[in-house]
């Protein structure tokens, strides 16, 4: 660990803190517990305790804003730089700034809190089934107010528990109205709104006023973002116009073309080329709680860490089950002592789940909830039977080829398969004798039927000793199926068992446009997929990369 | 065969603009995030060459310090992160 030049930190151990404006990505409570448990992971292990103002000057003043946001170091848009906070000391010293252009969540993408309805404010259970149609984002459907809702459980229809999802027309927050909701139209200097607007505002923030005359009343409030709205780029907030047409061609979902960095986007109205008003996706987003944990960390005195398991490394990455490091342990606490009269007990996120059963006892059922949709990247994906199957973790989920068609799962691999491993790398069927072929590490199956072949070494295959797993498996006609691992693949020929001659060879020399590092690489309705983390690289039949997308939207269903 | 499919790249309105080449970028994070400079004892600021600016961000990021600007030094560098700079100023 490390401390700042002079070993900066508070006078006093009651330390206060201000939330002062909050980001329309989440539910303002959701965003004052993130905050709230950011600080007790420093609590639970130093004499400080943490007060909240409302209103004054405190220690920690905590704000939201984008790029040039009132002091010397601007943000940069989306990704990139998250946030950053001061060392302890008077004015700006202690602040903690976050960026408004990035998504904020709990790490796990959008986060939907309630509001009325008859479900206590629960978040909503995306996907969920209303009158047999299945709805992985807030609807309006069945409702003649306009009012988004969802349900908060899988099925409305059997369980009928629901709430409201963040509107304009329901509430604001921030401003001087008290969190009413929209009033449109309304007039601002004279010109009529019919939605809400970022006009009159440096910040990008989107608002409305509060009643029908905003130059007379001057009464207003800023508006929620919806879960299906946009970040950054011009159209912060608004949701996603499908189809639009970019360079003349028509788009049906979010889109990588035009962009060198990857990242989709979407227009936001009908024609990109004549409105030019887009923003990014929603993805994960970056998980509120920790990266102001950290920021927290630098506004009680330490500097960076170098060791990538601490809190305080400088570099952002999702943790579910976070406990703090032992190296920031020690550094909060060679500032301020330590607490023995608290414990040091781990935090959690509250959208964590409970761990899966364990999946090699067949007599275990599994959990329910353990759903697809929530996985970051799966061990491996592949084609059996035609169904898609997802693999992660001693469970597997499956989707037939039809877009429309539902997932089913999650099941327990070892019911399916009793001999096989928790973690697949990699597997294919046999074209020509529909065998399955399943690897895990330096080890592979072969199943026909309930019957199994091995475990045996993929060396007998041919496969180098420098070959510590195969990470995908691509059929090329019958017989031949191509081993990917690393950088490089082999091509088996599946009859003889046996590695043909002039591999390996390099991905990247033949497989142009996609990671060279994919975990996943399988064949689906003619095209090949390359997956790294929950992207895909779509490639078709000439070898060209038609599409980028996401495993969860896309090949999921999510 | 093995060519990927030609894209348009355009200019986002509102977008800020990250498409540096791999120079750039070193140079930017190396400078922003305080590798560049160092304070001498006599309290003369000067700027260190490019090579050693890394070897001194590959060991803070643990990372095999070539000096020298690798693929997995470009790919932290692009990394999401906290704002403050690794080296004090």
């Amino acid at each position: 660990y490390k401390t700042f030049d002079g070993d900066l930190k508070w006078d006093h151990q009651d330390i206060t803190y201000r939330i002062v404006n909050y980001s329309p990505d989440m539910d303002s409570s959701l965003i004052d517990d993130a905050f709230a448990r950011a600080f007790k992971v420093w609590s639970d292990v130093t004499p400080l305790t943490f007060t909240r103002l409302f209103d004054g000057t405190a220690d920690i003043m905590i704000s939201f804003g984008r790029a040039d946001h009132g002091d010397p170091y601007p943000f940069d848009g989306k990704d990139g730089l998250l946030a950053h906070a001061y060392p302890p000391g008077e004015g700006v010293q202690g602040d903690a700034h976050f960026d408004e252009d990035e998504y904020w969540t709990l790490g796990k993408g959008t986060v939907v809190k309630t509001r009325y309805g008859n479900a206590n404010g629960a978040e909503c259970h995306f996907p969920f089934i209303f009158e047999g149609k299945s709805y992985s984002t807030c609807t309006t459907e069945g409702r003649t107010d306009n009012l988004p809702w969802c349900a908060t459980t899988a099925d409305y229809s059997r369980d009928k528990q629901y709430g409201f999802c963040p509107s304009e027309l329901l509430y604001t927050f921030g401003g001087n109205a008290n969190g009413a909701e929209c009033v449109f139209p309304f007039i601002f200097q004279g010109e009529e709104y019919e939605s809400c607007t970022t006009e009159g505002r440096s910040d990008g923030y989107r608002w409305c006023a509060t009643t029908a005359n905003f130059d007379k009343d001057l009464t207003y409030g800023f508006c929620p973002s919806r879960d299906t709205a946009v970040i950054g780029g011009n159209s912060e907030g608004e949701p996603c116009h499908f189809p639009f047409v970019f360079l003349g061609k028509e788009y049906s979902s979010c889109t990588s073309e035009g962009r060198g960095d990857g990242k989709l986007w979407c227009a936001t109205t009908d024609d990109y080329d004549e409105d030019k008003k887009w923003g990014f996706c929603p993805d994960q987003g970056y998980s509120l709680f920790l990266v102001a944990a950290h920021e927290f960390g630098h506004a009680l005195g330490l500097d960076h860490s170098n060791i990538r398991e601490a809190l305080m490394y400088p570099m952002y990455s999702y943790v579910e089950d976070f406990s703090l490091h032992e190296d920031d342990v020690e550094g909060i606490q060679y500032l301020y002592g330590n607490n023995r009269t608290r414990s040091h007990s781990p935090t959690t996120d509250p959208t964590d789940e409970p761990e899966p059963t364990d999946p090699t006892t067949p007599v275990v059922p599994v959990d329910p909830t353990k759903d697809a949709c929530k996985q970051d990247k799966f061990d491996t994906i592949t084609v059996i039977d035609g169904q898609l199957h997802f693999f992660k973790d001693g469970l597997y989920w499956k989707k037939s080829s039809s877009s429309e068609a539902e997932l089913k799962g999650p099941f327990v691999i070892s019911e399916k398969w009793s001999a096989l491993p928790a973690v697949i790398d990699s597997s294919f069927q046999d074209l020509l004798t529909n065998k399955l072929y399943f690897f895990s590490g330096t080890r592979f199956w072969v199943y026909t039927g309930k019957n199994v072949l091995g475990p045996r070494s993929i060396e007998k295959l041919g496969l180098p000793s420098s070959v510590q797993k195969v990470e995908g498996a691509l059929q090329r006609g019958k017989g031949k199926v191509l081993l990917f691992s690393g950088e490089n693949f082999w091509r088996l020929d599946v009859k003889a068992q046996k590695i043909d001659r002039g591999y390996p060879r390099y991905t990247d020399a033949v497989f142009g446009g996609v990671p060279n590092d994919a975990h996943d690489v399988f064949h689906f309705k003619g095209h090949i997929y390359f997956c790294r983390d929950r992207f895909y690289w779509r490639m078709n039949s000439r070898r060209q990369v038609d599409r980028v997308g996401y495993v969860k939207y896309d090949l999921l269903g999510c | 065969w093995s060519v990927p499919l030609k894209s348009v790249f355009v200019t986002f309105p509102g977008d800020i603009l990250k498409n540096k080449t791999d120079t750039e970028l070193a140079e930017s994070y190396l400078q922003r995030f305080g590798y560049m400079n160092t304070l001498q004892r006599s309290g003369f600021q000067s700027m260190v060459s490019t090579s050693k600016a890394l070897k001194r961000m590959q060991r803070q990021m643990g990372l095999e310090e070539t000096g020298e600007l690798d693929k997995a030094t470009l790919e932290a560098m692009r990394q999401p992160r906290c704002g403050v700079p690794d080296v004090a100023n």
